[in-house]
């Protein structure tokens, strides 16, 4: 919250559009700014109505550089939009900035989830130190419902809930040290190693002395939220990544065209739904594909599934679980992951060589 | 003491210009390379790593200045709002 916990005084709040951007059509900036209205509505008792002449509480208007309140914006990128805590005059006012190109999809900066956020703003609400909510100051692409669980626990805390109506809240983000922490996927990118977890993804650099945690769709607006597995063959420069029965492949960060494929296309069976963990060995030049407590090893030199499998993960790695939620080949060493338990496996002894806990792997 | 590369400066600047909008770094202490002047400095990046779960260093690195060029909202994130 602002000090002082600026609020309105009373749960009708009219708003007003001053101009457009002409980067979309009118209907589409009217539907994205009731739209982001009602976010906030369907979690607390205020009601939003739109004025279309004289003074509104919330004042919306788009404008470039210095646009009258000497909170000048910087041209594209970097400054998107600014908003006022509740207040008489400029209080509640949402500016956007007009050298920002608006869309209503992932193509450019999404009307919509800056709207919502700014109008956080414009009811009294100051920045999350959340990266998964829509008060994070940064922005981000996501689909889906904009609001966390720290969103709606802060505007309730200055209004109260919606008396009528419920909604999910997306989850917080996961915590590194969270002792419980999980992994759904681990890869190698580049020489960096990327870490899916939940609608997150952790970036580990060999010069970063912290793992920095961004959304998947921030990165990856066409990936699906959650990612069951992935692997890195750095002989073509590709990191393919699962979810569910689909593939997709990026080249560096970049996703290359002709994905997502059908696992099957792999040579997996039809019964197989989702892989659960994918890690290349370079020493053998093979994949091994994890499901359920069997595995699969594909030749990515003749792109065939290798005979003989599936084969149990339970007799070939002796020590581990049945099952592995993620695997990463760094060093030599396989490191498995099976809730918050990582076994690191020496494939060439063939065993087992440390248990520790899963988040030992992001520094904790 | 050796000039700062022109790499160095514009870090330095787009860090002074984030700081003092987002994180109300004192205009005019930044300019003169007084001890107090990068004392101020290094506790307002010190205060922008903690709100962004960056490692606290106090120092431009890579993680911070990535973070600081990203496109954002322009409300300021902590501190009395103007």
């Amino acid at each position: 919250h602002f000090p002082r916990n600026l609020k309105w005084q009373n749960t009708n709040v009219t708003f007003r559009i001053v101009n457009y951007t002409p980067d979309l059509k009118k209907a589409d900036v009217d539907r994205a700014i009731r739209n982001a209205f009602n976010i906030w509505a369907d979690v607390t008792p205020l009601t939003f109505k739109k004025l279309h002449e004289g003074k509104a509480d919330i004042m919306i208007s788009f404008g470039t550089k210095e646009h009258g309140d000497f909170n000048p914006f910087d041209g594209p990128d970097g400054l998107l939009a600014h908003a006022y805590p509740p207040g008489r005059d400029i209080g509640g006012d949402t500016h956007f900035d007009e050298d920002e190109h608006w869309s209503k999809d992932s193509d450019s900066y999404n009307l919509f989830l800056v709207a919502t956020h700014e109008f956080g703003h414009a009811l009294g609400l100051s920045h999350s130190t959340d990266p998964g909510a829509l008060m994070y100051p940064v922005y981000s692409y996501s689909q889906g419902y904009p609001l966390s669980e720290d969103d709606i626990t802060g505007i309730q805390a200055l209004y109260g809930p919606n008396p009528t109506r419920k909604v999910k809240p997306k989850p917080d983000a996961p915590n590194k040290c969270d002792p419980m922490l999980s992994f759904d996927a681990v890869t190698e990118l580049r020489g960096e190693t990327i870490i899916f977890k939940d609608r997150f993804y952790w970036r580990l650099h060999p010069q970063f002395a912290e793992p920095e945690q961004t959304l998947i769709k921030s990165t990856w607006p066409s990936l699906p939220n959650k990612v069951d597995a992935a692997y890195e063959y750095p002989e073509k420069d590709m990191v393919f990544i699962f979810s569910g029965i689909r593939m997709w492949a990026l080249n560096g960060y970049n996703l290359v065209e002709g994905y997502p494929k059908y696992i099957h296309k792999l040579g997996l069976p039809r019964t197989v739904r989702t892989v659960d963990a994918a890690v290349y060995i370079p020493d053998t030049g093979k994949t091994l594909l994890f499901s359920e407590e069997h595995y699969w090893s594909y030749d990515e030199k003749t792109n065939t599934m290798d005979s003989g499998f599936p084969r149990s993960i339970e007799m070939d790695f002796p020590g581990m679980a049945d099952e592995v939620d993620a695997a990463v080949y760094q060093y030599g060493y396989l490191h498995f992951f099976h809730e918050h338990t990582q076994f690191e496996y020496s494939y060439s002894a063939r065993k087992v060589i440390q248990i520790v806990r899963t988040n030992s792997f992001l520094n904790c | 003491m050796p000039l700062s590369s022109l790499e160095e400066t514009d870090k330095r600047l787009l860090a002074e210009k984030y700081l003092r909008r987002f994180y109300n770094l004192q205009a005019g202490l930044q300019g003169t390379k007084t001890h107090r002047s990068s004392d101020a400095m290094q506790a307002k990046i010190r205060e922008m790593q903690s709100f962004f779960n960056l490692q606290v260093t106090g120092s431009l690195d890579a993680n911070t200045l990535e973070l600081m060029s990203m496109a954002r909202c322009g409300v300021p994130d902590v501190g009395e709002y103007n």
